[in-house]
């Protein structure tokens, strides 16, 4: 699984 | 982009609209806590820094901008244009009771060391406690403006949107962050004593009174 900080979300 | 936070974005902006909207009509910012304000100003500032390094899409860029723009109106509104009507001797949460261990908390669980990284997971922790004053203030008062429950209500329902999106995002794209979702579990938990009493009282046509 991916972790990483979502950039996409707001 | 999925439903759930789609409609979990289209939440958190009814609320802070709802909100300016509040204090703009009724020429009043009482029963308003500044300083959750302030805190929420701080949310953004910090985690949207990276409107300035990192493109996603134009959605994200503007919605980022309003967050940004809107809760600097707030505080303009709450601290001077209204500031006559603002109810400090109600609003007496200790804020650095929060920032301290926020400002902590994120220099311990981290995904990485660089600024904007460390700003933004600031940004999730401070986030997850930063409708505490205001809560405080509205069991302070033992009562709420049945427009500040909206507000409140739709505040709260944003995170617990984002909860969903973020399952749907784990199952669909093997997705997970551990610091957005443990903080987005805990804001929604304060929320939760103020959810039940929305749903028990305000959507039945009653007003928002804590039970004495």
């Amino acid at each position: 699984y991916q972790r990483y900080r979502p950039k996409d979300e707001l | 982009m999925n439903i759930f936070r789609l409609l979990g974005d289209i939440c958190h902006l009814v609320a802070i609209i709802v909100l300016l909207l509040k204090i703009w009509k009724t020429r009043s910012c009482a029963g308003i806590s500044g300083k959750s304000q302030i805190l929420f100003a701080l949310v953004y500032t910090t985690r949207y820094v990276d409107l300035f390094f990192t493109y996603v899409s134009l959605y994200n860029s503007v919605m980022k901008v309003i967050f940004l723009a809107s809760s600097y109106a707030t505080l303009y509104l709450i601290y001077v244009k209204f500031k006559a009507t603002y109810d400090f001797n109600h609003d007496t949460f200790r804020i650095e009771f929060l920032l301290i261990p926020c400002v902590i908390l994120s220099l311990l669980i981290t995904h990485d060391y660089s600024p904007v990284e460390l700003l933004w997971t600031f940004s999730i922790y401070l986030e997850a406690v930063a409708i505490l004053p205001q809560l405080f203030m509205v069991s302070k008062t033992g009562e709420a403006e049945t427009i500040t429950s909206h507000y409140l209500f739709a505040l709260g329902a944003y995170r617990a949107l984002y909860i969903v999106n973020w399952i749907y995002r784990y199952y669909t794209e093997s997705f997970i962050d551990g610091i957005a979702v443990v903080a987005g579990i805990i804001q929604t938990i304060l929320y939760a004593d103020f959810f039940y009493l929305y749903i028990t009282k305000v959507l039945k046509g009653k007003d928002f009174k804590l039970p004495a």
